[in-house]
């Protein structure tokens, strides 16, 4: 997760992600954003703390095996760099998502469960517990 | 050669390149469609 | 970025180091063909969980479900639906003594591929050993097979090498994993580049010992963990290490990198720690007269502890020594798991070693060995510096004769491999997970068998194939 052009790539994908709901013409800006939030929480979640183990083999012994991706990274240390950039991330999108949706009920509550959703599996206290 | 080398579609079989075309298209079109109707 | 360490006192030539980065945008586009990949991978498994497409690897039947997975499938994810689709560019069969040419099957049983076949021509000694002693040994070096060519061969690798004494095993893997518990247990510390071979890192960790891991050739980054071990001691209880082993490479072949000995061996010397030194590419290949990194930086061997090479690469044969003291190889004849338990070399192999050993040492009355080695260092030098000069980004060290190129997108790995192929080149090709993700690359292997019109005619299709699927990514082009 720290190596070179990672962050930007991954801001691209959500970049592309974002002009192609608004490019769908029936929705609307709020909804755009709502959508672009809870779709990348889904897809991070899935990807960072469902999946188990690697993609590919590993000669640690099958170590990896049982640990979500957030958990192997960095060899589990916490509070690195890629960590701290990947939680800012989501916190920087859920403010422009309630922004744009001009702070309306329903968008907040959807916004702030899909946050929390990827939030609380981040937190150091929460490392390996299942 | 190159579109199918730099989307790594010349690993994937041509009907999952297809399906990639088309929805790059869509995507495409729906772009320009909401552009025009937003300018 | 151009590394070059000519500080007077350490090294006696020019030390010159090239990784250029990875250009953003290529890293980008190298991540975006991955996620492309990695999303109708997981397309394909959904269409075989349900049946839609036919699945053909192995899998637990219906009544099996309740038991544990004994396939881990998310493993071998990429595996199924990256590796699968371009994996004609890593299974190749060759079928030929291998040489500057050989011969490849064509996979669809099609017209055996003619690669202009000048295989190496096999001489009398060794087929006169096969008929007298057969082909293999059925027993260890401890019982009954320990056969006077075993040991005639070893004097030879003492004497080139410069060593007092020296052992062979009959597996270059086997060499690092089954002797390195044997010089490290409970208590110890290794000290391992992070770049090493698979087989340094099971031997560490079969042997036991805590390791630590430094940047790779980074001397800084060594030092600081010597500094750590010596001042700390051991975790928790804080008792000197009972001994320290630093595990290098001569030569690391996916890097194209040597190592930078004469800063290793300093450090050894300064912390009192032993060093044991993998020469399994640079063996044969480097020094004025191929004795390896040893010769190459003007050092002494006697500084190296544990001088571990293979017979593969330099002398057409298979297995590998470890040498060193007579103690040491004592030590090892009686507490080595391979002397002990895996038959020794079959003769034939010794054989081939010793004849073409003989030649690199010139014992043979002729001057081929000599004239070889030299070739090989110009090869290399020439085929570096064209290929910089054509643009692509080239890894290492200017005098490695393992060549690195860089291909970076995961499709481009198929593709160069196949259109070299069909102009009648063969190459290696590397990616993730063997690479960081956004250093897949193309290695080529230069021989002393090579004659110049061999490698300009690679180069010119290289340069084709290059200039074919842009791969001439370099920004510090070289002009000629």
């Amino acid at each position: 997760m720290n190596s070179r052009g990672i962050w930007l790539t991954y801001a691209l994908g959500v970049g592309m992600l974002h002009i192609v709901l608004l490019s769908i013409p029936f929705f609307s800006v709020p909804v755009v954003w709502t959508l672009t939030n809870v779709i990348h929480n889904f897809g991070m979640y899935v990807f960072m703390h469902a999946v188990k183990g690697t993609p590919f083999e590993t000669p640690d012994q099958g170590k990896a095996r049982l640990l979500t991706h957030w958990e192997q990274l960095d060899y589990g240390v916490q509070f690195t760099s890629s960590r701290c950039c990947n939680t800012c991330s989501f916190l920087c999108r859920y403010f422009l998502a309630s922004f744009y949706t001009k702070y309306d009920t329903a968008h907040f509550v959807i916004n702030t469960a899909s946050l929390l959703s990827v939030l609380i599996p981040k937190l150091p206290q929460l490392h390996g517990v299942r | 050669y190159q579109y199918l080398l730099v989307t790594s579609l010349y690993m994937l079989e041509p009907w999952e390149i297809t399906i990639f075309n088309s929805l790059l298209i869509t995507v495409a079109a729906m772009a320009v469609y909401t552009g025009y109707v937003f300018m | 970025v151009y590394h070059a360490a000519c500080n007077g006192e350490l090294y006696s030539r020019p030390f010159i180091e090239s990784f250029e980065e990875t250009p953003m945008l290529v890293a980008v586009l190298t991540y975006m063909g991955y996620g492309i990949l990695t999303i109708f991978g997981y397309l394909r498994d959904f269409m075989r969980e349900w049946k839609i497409e036919k699945c053909h690897i192995a899998r637990e039947r219906e009544e099996q479900k309740d038991f544990v997975p004994l396939y881990q499938d998310f493993e071998n994810f990429y595996t199924r639906n990256l590796y699968m689709r371009i994996r004609d560019s890593w299974n190749r069969p060759i079928c030929s003594v291998p040489g500057a040419t050989f011969d490849l099957v064509e996979r669809h049983l099609g017209p055996e591929q003619e690669n202009n076949t000048t295989s190496l021509t096999v001489l009398s000694p060794k087929m006169r050993v096969t008929v007298k002693f057969g082909v293999g040994m059925a027993s260890t070096r401890q019982e009954m097979g320990n056969l006077d060519r075993h040991e005639e061969l070893e004097k030879l690798v003492a004497s080139f090498l410069g060593v007092e004494s020296a052992m062979a095993f009959g597996m270059g893997f086997a060499t690092n994993s089954m002797n390195i518990p044997a010089l490290a247990g409970k208590g110890c510390l290794i000290l391992s580049d992070e770049l090493n071979h698979a087989s340094l890192v099971l031997g560490a960790r079969l042997s036991g010992s805590t390791i630590r891991v430094f940047k790779h050739n980074n001397m800084q980054s060594l030092e600081r963990l010597l500094r750590d071990a010596i001042v700390h001691g051991q975790p928790r209880t804080h008792r000197p290490w009972k001994k320290i082993l630093i595990l290098v490479e001569g030569i690391y072949s996916m890097e194209g990198s040597i190592i930078r000995l004469p800063e290793v061996i300093a450090l050894k010397k300064k912390y009192k720690a032993y060093l044991y030194l993998d020469e399994a590419h640079s063996i044969g290949a480097l020094g004025p007269y191929g004795r390896g990194v040893v010769e190459y930086f003007g050092l002494d061997s006697k500084d190296v502890d544990v001088m571990m090479g293979t017979f593969t690469k330099s002398f057409g044969a298979a297995g590998g020594y470890i040498a060193g003291r007579k103690d040491l190889i004592d030590y090892l004849l009686t507490h080595s798991h391979s002397a002990i338990y895996a038959t020794s070399m079959p003769l034939p192999v010794v054989e081939q070693i010793i004849t073409s050993m003989k030649c690199i040492m010139g014992k043979d009355g002729t001057t081929i060995g000599r004239s070889r080695i030299q070739r090989l260092a110009e090869n290399t030098v020439y085929f570096r510096r064209r290929l910089r000069e054509m643009g692509f980004i080239i890894y290492g060290n200017n005098d490695s004769p393992v060549v690195p190129m860089m291909l970076y997108m995961p499709a481009k790995i198929g593709a160069f491999g196949r259109e070299m192929l069909k102009r009648n080149i063969g190459v290696v090709v590397v990616g993730f997970p063997a690479t960081p993700i956004i250093e897949s690359r193309a290695r080529f292997c230069i021989s002393a068998a090579h004659t110049k019109e061999m490698l300009d005619r690679a180069l010119d299709v290289i340069s084709e194939v290059g200039d074919l699927l842009q791969l001439k990514y370099s920004r510090h082009k070289v002009l000629p």
